[in-house]
């Protein structure tokens, strides 16, 4: 397979990962690849980039998964 | 800022602490100094106080944990997520983990301890994360100069708005983040930055892209380390690809992301300025002339790129050869034959071939407010 699916498929669980830990997403085993662009995945998506001040857009864009690589506190940003 | 949900906090202010055991990255007083100091941030801003106990039950015990630690909130190995405390309570209430797996520095090196655990104790007192990004309280760990840890005016008014304000008579204050859509926003400098425009502001840039409807607001330090806060004049040499960072009588020269070996070099043995120069107030450099202006308190100079030398006859009085902008500067830039001056919460367009304004704007015009 051309690399990038595979990164592709590492970002989305970079990004399941994140929002379960910080953002209280629940997903009840439900992938975001199966679900692409289910709801609750992009709302909570939304809220972490309003949290960090980006460009709102739902989407895993460079920009969001930059900040989610960064180093960070385990607390979460919402509470639980 | 954010309290905790529920508002968790100490029903007193006399707390106590313990380090449980220690990381093998540093020596052990290393580790004691980085968390004493950790506590006086707080304390010093707040009536708390933070006494650290080897006897009994600590309020806030502290400890570095591999992966798995039996708190339901398993460590993930290097990097990613590097501590985490919980909020005010008896028992696990109140204590702080920090990640064994990571590298704890009391320098600038990933990560400082001092700095993440300066954090962690917030939430120990029972704040939750802020989206001020200059906020101590951040989640995201950002590169800071060991020396320069400070809570920002979020974390003191988070902090406060939980046990009152500080004892000392004189309230401490903290840095504010500047917010781009602020009308009474003021720059310390600014410069065009390979078809950027970046000002600078304290400890931060605002960055506009020409791609981008806002500024992105975030530390100096993300980009360039080494370069100190409070940055006084900066300007970009299109034709050397490279930006110039004036503080005092040094400036620093920085190419992309990096900053070229060398600096920071003393202004008047570079530009020839008198030793009565102690400070430029900004600088543009014309791509068109190879000319690069200095602006110093109500007078200029100008010097020739390509002679590496000032120019004869200089300086000159602001106020003759650019009218209409003041007598002083804060910060400049040129773009597409204008010179945009920036004084206080005003920007002066200015036209230089008719030597006149052509509009009076708004400091933060550039950002879309």
């Amino acid at each position: 397979f051309p690399a990038h699916l595979e990164t592709k498929q590492q970002d989305l669980e970079i990004v399941q990962n994140y929002l379960e830990k910080f953002y209280d997403l629940k997903t009840e085993g439900v992938r975001i690849a199966k679900k692409k662009g289910s709801s609750p995945v992009v709302e909570k998506l939304k809220k972490m980039q309003k949290f960090f001040g980006l460009k709102v857009t739902g989407k895993p864009d460079d920009e969001t998964l930059k900040v989610m690589k960064q180093p960070r506190c385990g607390v979460p940003d919402v509470s639980q | 800022f954010a309290i905790t949900e529920g508002n968790p906090k100490w029903e007193k202010k006399d707390l106590t602490y313990s380090i449980e055991n220690y990381t093998p990255d540093l020596a052990k007083e290393d580790v004691d100094n980085a968390i004493r100091k950790a506590f006086k941030v707080w304390s010093d801003v707040s009536p708390l106080t933070f006494t650290k106990i080897s006897q009994g039950e600590a309020d806030i015990k502290i400890s570095f944990n591999y992966g798995d630690h039996n708190d339901n909130s398993p460590f993930d190995g290097p990097n990613g997520i590097l501590a985490h405390a919980f909020q005010p309570g008896p028992h696990i209430g109140g204590d702080a983990h920090f990640d064994e797996d990571e590298n704890w520095t009391k320098d600038h090196r990933n990560y400082n301890l001092y700095r993440v655990a300066a954090h962690e104790f917030g939430h120990s007192l029972g704040l939750g994360h802020s989206s001020d990004i200059g906020a101590l309280m951040f989640p995201s760990y950002a590169f800071s100069d060991p020396n320069d840890i400070q809570l920002s005016q979020d974390d003191i008014d988070g902090i406060q708005a939980i046990y009152g304000p500080s004892d000392n008579v004189i309230q401490p204050t903290g840095p504010t983040t500047p917010q781009a859509c602020d009308r009474k926003l003021t720059f310390d400098a600014a410069t065009t930055f390979r078809g950027e425009k970046m000002f600078f502001k304290d400890r931060f840039y605002l960055r506009k892209s020409p791609y981008d409807s806002e500024a992105e607001v975030n530390f100096i330090s993300l980009f360039w380390p080494s370069l100190p806060h409070g940055i006084e004049a900066a300007h970009e040499v299109a034709e050397k690809d490279i930006v110039r960072f004036f503080k005092g009588n040094k400036y620093w020269v920085i190419r992309g992301l990096d900053v070229l070996p060398g600096y920071p070099k003393n202004i008047h043995n570079t530009f020839g300025f008198p030793k009565t120069v102690q400070k430029i107030d900004a600088a543009f450099s014309d791509e068109y002339t190879g000319k690069t202006y200095f602006f110093v308190q109500n007078k200029y100079w100008r010097y020739d790129e390509q002679r590496r030398s000032m120019d004869a006859d200089f300086p000159k009085l602001i106020t003759n050869d650019f009218p209409g902008i003041g007598s002083k500067v804060d910060a400049v830039f040129s773009d597409n034959e204008f010179i945009y001056f920036f004084r206080g919460t005003r920007q002066y367009k200015f036209e230089p071939q008719k030597k006149r304004v052509v509009a009076v704007l708004k400091s933060n015009s550039w950002f879309n407010c």
